[in-house]
């Protein structure tokens, strides 16, 4: 594994390098991604995020994040939210509207190696890396050859999460690299009306995968509208929520 | 299109082949085939369901079909629902919690086609095709082989409605198919405590969509996990629910 790493751009310093994976897309891998870097952020880290997902809403969406990535001869540099978490994504370089699908896998993978070598990461004590979905062949690439410390592991009620788990494990323990724990997300709706909490997905197979695995479960996340609001505003900086205040002790 | 195009098997009479596609993975498009099969089911007509999608629950899990598929000389059969559908799918053919990331796109089309040409549908009025999802290859694969009268697409508020649709209208000219209309999955949550709806992803972009290409918008399915422990319990034929009456219509 570790002649296929990449070097550091020579100006980068960065920490703690965290990716955020899951079983296939659609299950907030992205939004999880926001939201770690945001209460990071707010504990008084400097956060960063490498978006390595071309499918659905973007990294740089949900912070408002717009404009040209600008680069000298020694590397280019990763643009700022108004919180001040530092933000390369490959949805930058897309022009407006692009069909990602276009996208192939091993674009992918050597759009995220440049991320990691060509752009200067200046002074990061947490890098999250938003994974291409799934355990596939691409996201298996970015782990060869980024230097991840550590997998936080996205699901939801929807899918078959013993299969889901079980992949993950196996990708991790074939890196190298330890899992920091699962994040069950739309994992129930909380009536804004009665107050009442529903399971709308019905019951949650992850803590029986979790106690298999010895994984510890670090938050459970509701569907909340207001939540995909404030991300298709640009406004994730602004969320409010308790649900994953444990993962950040 | 027409020399690509499949011949049944010699024994089948099959009146109308409905495709239900989906944009992505994930957005209950097998459910919705369940739902509109069962409709016209209790309508009085004799239904048939050809399974092509192998990710997610199954079709059979969802009927509650298990068993052995078998075959004579002329062809195999499909295997009957309690309440008289007809089922044939890949999950069938699937060894117990087989990966079914091991069935590639050529082997998914090709035993899609088989399905045609070699299963004895009988005096079917209604054939529903649980298409693969998504818009890539292999469901434009299997749009090539068997002749389709009409296309239902699921979507859901999750996702970038107005380029999914684009897409499916695009793969649908190109097979001269029509579409026959959408139908949003997940469109809301209504709380049994308080009896309230709640739009749980957001407001819908679809009824501006639709009207974009002059497509009707034949219901709205609301996240319902009632409807799931049905699905799981293999008793999908008892499901209460009128959101799709008017497609029935
Ligand atoms: N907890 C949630 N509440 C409301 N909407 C959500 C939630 N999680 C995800 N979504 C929405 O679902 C869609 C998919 O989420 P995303 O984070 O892009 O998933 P992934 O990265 O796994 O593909 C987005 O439109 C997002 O706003
Ligand atoms: N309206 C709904 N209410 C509750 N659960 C749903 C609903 N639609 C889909 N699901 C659940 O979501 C999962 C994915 O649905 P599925 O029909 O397999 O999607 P697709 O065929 O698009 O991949 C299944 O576990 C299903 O039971
Ligand atoms: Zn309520």
């Amino acid at each position: 594994r570790e002649s296929l790493l990449a070097a550091p751009n020579a100006l980068s310093s960065v920490r703690h390098v965290i990716a955020v994976m899951s079983g296939k897309g659609g299950v907030g891998k992205s939004l999880v991604t926001s939201l770690a870097a945001v209460l990071m952020s707010r504990s008084g880290f400097h956060v960063g995020i490498l978006d390595a997902d071309v499918t659905g809403p973007s990294i740089p969406k949900a912070f408002g994040v717009t404009g040209e990535v600008r680069g000298t001869a020694s590397g280019a540099y990763p643009l700022p939210s108004d919180g001040g978490i530092d933000i390369m994504s490959i949805n930058l370089l897309l022009p407006h509207d692009t069909d990602p699908v276009v996208w192939r896998g091993p674009v992918i993978s050597n759009t995220v190696k440049q991320f990691w070598q060509e752009i200067i990461w200046q002074d990061i004590d947490y890098l999250f890396i938003d994974m291409p979905p799934g355990t596939g062949d691409v996201p298996l690439t970015v782990f060869q050859s980024l230097p991840v410390d550590g997998i936080l592991v996205v699901t939801s009620p929807q899918e078959l999460v013993s299969m889901i788990v079980a992949k993950a494990v196996n990708m991790a323990q074939m890196m190298e690299v330890p899992i920091l724990g699962l994040i069950e997300n739309m994992a129930y709706f909380r009536c804004p009306d009665c107050g009442k909490e529903h399971k709308i997905f019905g019951e949650s197979h992850l803590p029986a995968t979790a106690a298999q695995y010895g994984l510890p479960v670090l938050g459970r996340i509701p569907v909340d509208p207001q939540l995909a609001a404030l991300c298709d505003n640009g406004a994730v900086e602004q969320f409010e929520g308790h649900w994953l205040d444990e993962m950040i002790a």
